[in-house]
């Protein structure tokens, strides 16, 4: 293995991320998946944390573009540079860069995740037969809406089991339309367009209008790809179109007639004789975790190896069961030392400071309890609390509490009960946040507050050892807000928590509406989710990003809990 | 197996045809990494000839070190690969 001259390493375990853009190529929680994972392959064998920030500067900024985008060290198109990333460091340095001319998938050709159906955000399975014919692509068959779909088993016929592929008529991406689906047709500077196009851009991304006008109300995503997406060619992007026809005879599927280098393309349009237009067809691609693996050991000091099967080797090669080489493992003990083992997490551990009571229940992982009570969520008015816990929303409720499933895209999940997974704490919880660093979960109920660490408990502790004031009542809602503060809600009053010192910040309270303009004063319940601020009360919510603007005003159990 | 062995090559619109030679290539390659420069102790850099270069490319990369541009060489260049550069000067 080597290091960067200087041994160049990070001066802290507790490293930040944020992903500041996405590829078309994949569904974003793919990609944020392929980057935990990737991260994760790191922290396995050393005593480094990662943790993912949504807005702010991090030590790793993830980020894709093409050829020259903005860095001394452009891309080069499809194949050769696939990314890069720099040393541990200030501004620039320690970031990652993914060239996006790359197909990126997970190294087994495309990688497609379902949404909607009945598949709860499934990958598809190709092949699948569908009216006993065999497809390996999204279709469209079966459908008059020409939403493009595809099976999550091997049989739809028996299984009936299916989801919708990413396409530009289900939802966008980025932009300022919050995922809406493009409008077709749609005008442009004066022009019609009736599919994405990249007019207008020159960083080659293909767009769309969410709105009949683009001129007049300026509303627009980038469009996923689809998996029958070209790379490359003159049409990057488009959807290949079958059949088509090419040199008088019709082709129905990719063909390398035509090319000395045997690459298979396809046509864009009907007739490539007349329009010319044409892509290379979806390959392999490559695994994106594997190469964020790569790069992200650059980022934290480690770099190329010649040992060839180590994964800071600087060429790509596709390894399906992938697993650390012993010389990666070298290199990262070295500049961090090796994974600090973690106490056994038993309530008789000597460190913890809950009070063993008698019903206390041996801590176990979450199950569905086998006596669940018969209450539906759906039929719950209001919650005593909403919070994001470990990437899914919690609903608390009398001793009781829901939870999303799927990133928040699946069906809620639940009754559970608290007593089970956080024995100490009261039936009625009035806020709960987990603090992104440390991934503690601190709950508040009246004047008290705990906090867990996994299984550990303390408290309760009275509110007033944090310095709020003896009179208040209680904490009605939580939102962190990165380098380790929370703001905690109370009536139309916030103070600023440092989580670090668990002290409130001088200067505070301020009043909620000076900051937070346009949301209730008197919301019962304020949660951060997905990098948006919740502002609930009775059964509706307030949402607000993170530039202070409130960009939608929902139901929480349609929008939230999916009823 | 009836497929006409004759096939005809058509000009693609826009393909980006890297008609490079393997010689240009090589030198492309061998200064991106950081291959042809070394920085002495006095922190003077200096260039290094080709072959050196090469040499030091094919132990990096596990080939064998002929110091020519050999097929499994240009092979390897070729390859889908990280844009760290290999050698920092």
């Amino acid at each position: 293995y080597q290091t960067f001259p200087g041994d160049l390493k990070w001066d802290h375990n507790d490293i930040t991320y944020r992903v500041l853009n996405y590829s078309p190529d994949m569904e974003e929680s793919l990609i944020d998946d392929a980057f935990a994972r990737a991260f994760k392959v790191w922290s396995d064998v050393t005593p480094l944390t990662f943790t993912r920030l949504y807005d702010g500067t991090a030590d790793i900024m993830i980020s894709f573009g093409k050829l020259d985008h903005g860095d001394p060290y452009p891309f080069d198109g499809t194949d050769g540079l696939l990314a890069h990333a720099y040393p541990p460091g200030e501004g620039i340095q320690g970031d990652a860069h993914f060239d996006d001319d790359e197909y990126w998938t997970l190294g087994n050709g495309p990688a497609v995740k379902t949404s909607y159906g009945n598949a709860e955000g499934a990958m598809c399975h190709f092949p699948f037969l569908f009216e006993g014919k065999s497809y390996s692509t999204c279709i469209t068959e079966g459908r008059t809406d020409g939403l493009p779909w595809c099976a999550t088993t091997a049989d739809y016929d028996k299984d009936q089991k299916y989801g919708f592929c990413p396409s530009e008529l289900l939802f966008t991406f980025g932009g300022n339309s919050d995922g809406a689906e493009c409008v077709f047709p749609f005008t442009f500077l004066g022009k019609q367009y009736d599919s994405c196009t990249t007019e207008g851009r020159t960083d080659g991304y293909r767009w769309c209008a969410t709105t009949a006008n683009f001129d007049t109300d300026k509303k627009f995503g980038f469009c996923p790809n689809r998996d029958t997406a070209v790379t490359g060619g003159n049409s990057e992007g488009e959807p290949c179109q079958f059949p088509f026809i090419f040199l008088g005879k019709t082709y129905t599927s990719c063909t390398s007639e035509g090319r000395s280098d045997g690459k298979l393309w396809c046509a864009t349009t009907s007739n490539f004789d007349t329009d010319q237009k044409w892509g290379f067809c979806p390959d392999k691609g490559y695994s994106l975790f594997l190469v964020a693996a790569h790069e992200f050991g650059h980022a934290l000091g480690l770099d190329h190896s010649n040992i060839q099967d180590a994964l800071m080797f600087p060429m790509y090669k596709y390894v399906a069961d992938f697993s650390l080489n012993e010389d990666d493992i070298e290199g990262i003990q070295y500049l961090y030392g090796p994974k600090i083992p973690t106490k056994p997490s038993t309530t008789s551990s000597p460190v913890s400071t809950a009070k063993p009571t008698a019903q206390t229940p041996k801590p176990t992982a979450p199950t569905v309890p086998t006596t669940t009570p018969s209450v539906d969520a759906c039929q719950v008015e209001i919650f005593d609390t909403i919070t994001e816990i470990q990437g899914e929303l919690h609903f608390f409720k009398d001793g009781l509490y829901w939870k999303t499933s799927n990133g928040g895209k699946g069906n809620h999940k639940g009754p559970f009960r608290i007593s089970e997974r956080w024995p100490a704490l009261p039936a009625k919880i009035n806020t709960a946040f987990e603090d992104h660093l440390t991934k503690k979960i601190y709950f508040f109920a009246d004047t008290r507050f705990w906090v867990y660490n996994g299984q550990e408990v303390q408290g309760p502790r009275r509110i007033e050892k944090l310095g709020l004031p003896s009179t208040l009542q209680k904490v009605e809602g939580a939102l962190q807000r990165g380098k380790g503060k929370v703001i905690l809600f109370s009536g139309e009053n916030f103070w600023r928590l440092d989580v670090k010192t668990q002290r409130i910040d001088k200067g505070y309270p301020r009043f909620t509406d000076q900051k937070f303009g346009g949301v209730p004063v008197d919301s019962h319940d304020v949660f951060l989710y997905k990098g948006h601020f919740y502002f609930c009360r009775e059964i509706y919510y307030w949402r607000m990003n993170s530039r202070m603007q409130v960009n939608r005003v929902g139901y929480v159990k349609y929008d939230l809990l999916r009823c | 197996w009836c497929h006409p062995i004759k096939s005809v090559f058509v000009k693609f619109p826009g393909d980006v045809i890297k008609n490079t030679t393997d010689v240009e290539l090589a030198e492309t390659y061998l200064k991106r990494f950081g291959y042809m420069e070394v920085q002495e102790k006095s922190g003077v850099r200096s260039l290094v000839s080709t072959s050196k270069a090469l040499k030091k490319l094919q132990k990096q990369l596990g080939l064998e070190e002929t110091g020519t541009l050999d097929k499994a060489t240009v092979s390897a260049m070729k390859q889908p690969r990280c844009g760290v550069p290999d050698v920092h000067n």
